[in-house]
């Protein structure tokens, strides 16, 4: 049990590997599946099929765990890969901090199956938090120019605070200015309801 | 321009033009994209009073009113490859809904992907035409993504070489499907198909819901819209109840399966073919996960650089909220996943097309693992950007929660994709089955490929604690 692990929290590469061996944890609940299915199947084919179901139904926390873990891996396995095509040293540097911060919040945020599955250690899971945190520091810098990146024009955006210029506050008193309870300076509502209340009371 | 921004744009490291032409797949396709994203900002046809202003039938109004337009447009500028179609209808809808968007997207894939060369050549001139407009009637009033459970019926009559449909319980209306109330004059329907007295499951008919001159009903046809929902005011979504309605035997979609004149049927290759649209729908639904998580980490990332919030240091000037840590680790790990999903949408979107081109060629081996990554792929992202446009939202504190921060409009439109084409956990568990059936097969030593072949794999690379 002193035998450390071996996954580089630092090199996605490792992360990758540590995301695809979280999938045992998903083969225990398929070996308990497939063992009840085989030991129903030498019942007759009515109770057979009747109970057939029930372990499927019966596992389906984990299978569904399991489903997230395996989508979870392809992401982080796919955004690894579209690393190795980008030649751009400098958005290749931007791209890699995002690309282990992903993998790394994603071991932080289900460290029970990674722990659980004997891939990482209690000691590596602060190891991560760190990591985290200095990524977090490096992304910072680029945090604006990487969502700049994605292109989206005012017009498609429609949003006052996401504005490219940044003139958050001054359009939004623009904005809120056209709305239609804004249209007279004294809305009929108040005729009609409010100022014979006060004349009654 | 707001200096804060400014100064950030100034930092940055790398050059963001760069970065662009990498998510569009090259600089040609930037500027083209952003040649045709002209075309829509600078028409003054497409200026319209902010939809946040107005009520649900203006909206819908609006909206097919814009559709109408775009329709139009998109013919005198002679735009006509799917991938530009699709980024100027993107930049029309300014982030809603569109009406007849299904039309689009499902009734047209379903001819093209599902229809024999006849039916092609009689119906895809009227769809392109907007002569006939089309939905895609699946989903019942008591039945969702439990497809084979489904409820309506189509029964051959040879005599006549016509199918009846019926709707024969009240939990079989069809209920929900876009563009299905007001707007459409015919749907695909999914039927349980009956000849010779047999059920064959679940097939494709092309039925005509409305007059394609008045508008009206047609008889045995009970439609109308569904009422308010949680999002996607501009949409007319639908019921359909069908009282013996008749339709030639010709407008059964008949690429797969087949019913010959006297009621013989001919099965598809494969079962799975007749959800195709779907599949096509969740692949594509991968990319919409980016996109909608991209847009509100835009927002958030950019307000956040511009708003100042209390103190870091006693005494000193308010900072912006962007340097506080705990801002970043909302915001950051939720960028990475905006281009992770962009990145993986790309790679659904190139693997959907390279499998239906199999498919085309008669090669149906790769088909369950489409079916099944795109399924699980679906859930997986759409959960996760769900979630994150919310956390977007909070991170722009009480001005997140006005709609001029589109965050809850992206929120409440985005939504939906967790239980359209497939609710989430039973997508989830659609890919577990595809899961353990690979992973028996692995165990008895079968060589897998795909992204399942990991599971041949001996699993030491990385060297595990012992227990």
């Amino acid at each position: 049990s002193s035998r450390p692990a071996v996954v580089d929290i630092n090199d996605l590469a490792s992360l990758v590997e540590a995301y695809k061996l979280r999938f045992p944890f998903f083969g225990f609940a398929a070996s308990f599946w497939l063992v009840e299915v085989a030991a129903k199947s030498l019942q007759g084919e009515l109770q057979r099929s009747k109970h057939r179901e029930d372990p499927w139904n019966n596992s389906s926390i984990e299978l569904i765990r399991a489903s997230e873990a395996h989508c979870h891996y392809v992401v982080v396995k796919l955004f690894a890969a579209k690393l190795t095509e980008i030649s751009d040293t400098a958005v290749h540097s931007a791209l890699s901090s995002l690309a282990l911060l992903y993998a790394l919040h994603g071991v932080a945020n289900n460290s029970g199956d990674f722990l659980q599955a004997d891939l990482l250690s209690v000691p590596q899971l602060s190891q991560v938090t760190q990591r985290m945190k200095a990524l977090l520091a490096e992304i910072r810098l680029n945090a604006v120019a990487l969502v700049d990146a994605f292109d989206y024009h005012d017009e498609m955006l429609n949003s006052v605070l996401g504005r490219y210029d940044g003139n958050v506050y001054e359009s939004m008193f623009e904005w809120a200015k056209r709305s239609p309870l804004n249209r007279t300076e004294v809305h009929e509502s108040y005729n009609k309801y409010l100022k014979p209340l006060q004349s009654k009371l | 321009m707001n200096p804060d921004i400014c100064t950030e744009r100034g930092n940055a490291t790398f050059n963001p033009e760069v970065l662009t032409n990498i998510l569009d797949g090259g600089a040609e396709k930037t500027r083209r994209r952003r040649e045709i994203e002209a075309l829509v900002i600078s028409d003054p046809d497409f200026q319209h009073e902010d939809l946040n202003f107005l009520s649900r039938t203006e909206r819908y109004d609006a909206a097919l009113k814009k559709s109408a337009l775009m329709f139009l447009k998109l013919r005198n500028y002679g735009i006509s490859n799917p991938e530009e179609i699709y980024c100027y209808k993107r930049i029309v809808k300014k982030g809603f809904e569109e009406t007849i968007g299904l039309h689009y997207n499902m009734f047209l894939p379903t001819l093209h992907n599902q229809g024999s060369p006849e039916q092609q050549a009689k119906w895809l001139p009227l769809t392109h035409t907007l002569q006939v407009v089309g939905t895609y009637a699946q989903t019942e009033l008591g039945h969702g993504t439990h497809i084979r459970r489904l409820e309506t019926t189509a029964t051959y009559d040879p005599s006549t070489q016509e199918f009846v449909l019926n709707s024969p319980t009240v939990t079989s209306i069809k209920w929900w499907p876009g563009g299905l109330g007001k707007t459409s004059n015919h749907a695909i329907v999914l039927a349980q198909l009956y000849t010779q007295g047999q059920c064959h499951g679940l097939h494709g008919f092309i039925v005509p819901i409305r007059c394609m001159k008045t508008h009206q009903p047609l008889p045995g046809v009970v439609v109308g819209d569904i009422g308010p929902k949680f999002g996607f005011d501009e949409v007319d979504n639908g019921y359909l109840k069908l009282e013996n309605v008749r339709i030639p035997r010709e407008n059964m979609l008949m690429k797969y399966a087949k019913v010959e004149p006297d009621g013989t049927y001919l099965k598809p290759p494969s079962d799975k073919l007749t959800y195709g649209t779907m599949v096509f729908i969740r692949a594509m639904i991968v990319g919409e996960s980016a996109r909608a998580l991209s847009k509100a980490c835009t927002i958030a990332i950019r307000y956040s650089a511009v708003r100042h919030q209390s103190e870091l240091q006693p005494g000193e000037a308010e900072p912006q909220i962007l340097d506080y840590q705990a801002q970043q680790y909302k915001l950051f790990p939720l960028l990475a996943t905006a281009y992770a999903f962009t990145f993986v949408g790309q790679y659904m979107s190139q693997m959907y097309n390279r499998i239906t081109g199999d498919i085309n060629q008669g090669d149906f081996s790769e088909l369950p693992e489409l079916h099944a990554l795109a399924a699980g792929l679906k859930a997986f992202t759409t959960w996760t950007a769900n979630a994150g446009i919310e956390v977007c939202r909070m991170a722009c504190g009480g001005h997140g929660y006005s709609r001029c921060s589109s965050l809850p409009d992206i929120y409440v439109t985005f939504t939906a994709t967790c239980t359209y084409e497939g609710e989430n956990t039973v997508m989830m568990l659609q890919m577990a089955r595809y899961l353990v059936k690979s992973y028996r097969q692995a165990k008895e030593g079968q060589q897998l490929t795909g992204i399942v072949s990991y599971l041949n794999e001996p699993q030491q690379r990385v060297q595990t604690r012992p227990a």
